[in-house]
């Protein structure tokens, strides 16, 4: 099955 | 100080319904260009980024920047004591403890004064890169909906595949499997009805039926929808509003195999 990504490796923290 | 006077509190109804079940406790920003939100639901999936232009108040005032801590359980209590075409105004002080929310009849000559107590929150704010996307479909918001809740009975993930044959959103499931392709479509007489499909590579992704059913709660917010995508990175599905104002969503792919 595929896994969920998490936005945080691709949204950088400003 | 703020001041933001909306001729439809209906919009700011709308666009809270749309997001309060994926984000709690938000921040308001206002600044002299409009009220903006931006929060990450909390398993960091989705990303909600709102931006209400000054434009689309009369009349907007906002001396210095100011962000209004707000529970959205707590503002919709609030929003659901407005009637539908009410005038909405928001007022805050420049360091507020609360925000005012004012509702207006355009009729009759009530006025109704609410405030709600604001809350300190420590949010990241997330630098959100420019994207040339592989893929772009504008379509009826309705029919994306529909399709979101079509596939949703039937499995967890839908894959979006967009190709010269156009777009293809399909499931697998236990009971079986579930397909619906859409082609570039123009339609004269009812605009709206559109579809539209810019490609520069083929795009195919998989995500969360569960996310995608909730953002569709924006669909009464605008007759399209546009989804945005590239390979490997997070979707946009962007519901537009008057005066260049938007609601858009952005969800983390699934991966691997």
């Amino acid at each position: 099955p595929k896994h969920q990504q998490s936005l945080d490796s691709y949204f950088c923290t400003r | 100080m703020l001041e933001a006077r909306l001729e439809q509190a209906n919009l700011f109804k709308k666009v809270v319904d749309a997001i309060k079940d994926l984000v709690q406790d938000c921040n308001f920003d206002c600044n002299d260009s409009g009220i903006a939100l931006q929060a990450m639901d909390n398993s960091h999936v989705a990303l909600v980024s709102m931006m209400l232009r000054s434009e689309s108040f009369a009349p907007f005032r906002c001396d210095r920047n100011i962000a209004l801590g707000i529970n959205l359980t707590s503002l919709t209590k609030v929003l659901k004591c407005a009637q539908s075409d009410d005038i909405l105004t928001l007022k805050a002080e420049d360091a507020p403890d609360v925000v005012e929310l004012v509702f207006e009849s355009a009729e009759s000559d009530r006025i109704s004064e609410y405030s709600i107590k604001l809350m300190d929150i420590d949010q990241e704010h997330l630098g959100i890169p420019e994207t040339d996307y592989g893929a772009t479909i504008s379509m009826p918001a309705a029919e994306f909906q529909r399709i979101c809740r079509d596939l949703i009975a039937l499995s967890e993930s839908v894959s979006i595949e967009c190709s010269k044959e156009g777009v293809k959103f399909a499931c697998q499931g236990d009971i079986g499997s579930g397909a619906v392709t859409l082609r570039q479509h123009t339609n004269v007489d009812k605009p709206e009805m559109n579809v539209e499909i810019n490609m520069s590579e083929p795009v195919s992704l998989t995500f969360s039926l569960k996310y995608l059913v909730n953002f569709c709660k924006a669909s009464g917010l605008s007759n399209q929808v546009r989804l945005c995508l590239s390979n490997e990175v997070p979707l946009l599905v962007e519901y537009s509003l008057a005066n260049n104002s938007h609601l858009r969503f952005y969800l983390a792919p699934k991966i691997g195999d």
